[in-house]
């Protein structure tokens, strides 16, 4: 359904994705390490994905001191 | 402490689930650590419902963000009880509150703890076996582009922007790492998880950390 105008501007997000990718990916040293690529991601540029995902308060909570109400 | 603990082990932890285009990973976060509490005080296993809190908890902002401890403390305040998902469907859009009388089947939050375990991920462990998943908030902008793997780098500790569950550690390998359950499909990261470093609050996971009471 996407129009040429949004298609072309999210192929260039997928594009610029790729080479934020290969950045990630070149400090993936071990085995185990995360690794970085093409996923449902990757059509939107970096402010759709924060604004439409990224949008989980953090409270300010107290350091633990290991003491609990429970125990 | 255990070198390997996880509560998907012990069949307490439901489905990844997906948010899709609503910003309510903190209601997704909120729910799923309750529903598996519920189920480690010997009930079965039910979701309930995430469209309850995005809709009920009007200290946050249903799909344009939210905080797990305001929805925590919302629950603990009133008393209200999560109904069955199957009572009150998830829509991914934020809509009008719908009540539920007292007898109507459901769970109570009793009780929650919420704390900074910078420097403390030891005894976020324990935390987690002791009391069971953890809602944590991180920071969650390289996650844009994660398949899987142990992040290690490229996430930085407080900014974060992202509730997610708590589910287990494995600290038996080389690299000791938490296991996350995030709400954005299994198609994301490994079937719906992620992997994060234990020790240096890698993504800002021990930086606001829920526990939930029933």
């Amino acid at each position: 359904d996407v129009t040429s105008d949004e298609f072309n501007r999210r192929h260039n997000y997928f594009r610029d994705s790729k080479k934020r990718q290969a950045r990630l990916n070149s400090f993936s040293a071990v085995p185990q390490s995360a690794t970085y690529g093409i996923n449902q991601f990757s059509d939107l540029s970096p402010k759709q994905f924060r604004d439409l995902y990224l949008t989980g308060s953090a409270t300010r909570v107290p350091h633990y001191s290991g003491l609990t109400p429970e125990n | 402490l255990p070198a390997k603990f996880d509560w998907r082990d012990k069949a307490v932890v439901a489905p990844v689930q997906n948010q899709q285009a609503c910003g309510s990973c903190w209601a997704f976060g909120t729910v799923g650590a309750i529903q598996s509490v519920h189920a480690i005080g010997g009930f079965t296993l039910e979701q309930l419902s995430v469209q309850q809190v995005l809709d009920c908890s009007i200290q946050n902002s249903g799909c344009n963000g939210g905080s797990a401890v305001w929805a925590l403390d919302w629950l603990k305040q009133t008393k209200v009880k999560l109904v069955p998902q199957s009572d009150y469907r998830y829509k991914a859009k934020t809509g009008i509150c719908h009540y539920f009388s007292q007898s109507h089947d459901g769970v109570a939050v009793k009780n929650f703890t919420a704390h900074d375990f910078e420097g403390q991920e030891a005894a976020m462990m324990g935390e987690l076996v002791q009391n069971g998943p953890l809602v944590a908030v991180v920071d969650a902008i390289s996650w844009q582009d994660y398949l899987g793997g142990i992040i290690q780098h490229h996430c930085s500790s407080h900014r974060s922007n992202h509730a997610v569950l708590v589910v287990g550690y494995d600290a038996t390998g080389h690299i000791p790492h938490w296991i996350v359950q995030n709400s954005w499909g299994t198609a994301w990261g490994d079937e719906g998880y992620v992997y994060i470093k234990i020790g240096s609050n890698v993504c800002g996971i021990a930086d606001s950390v829920a526990a939930v009471f029933l």
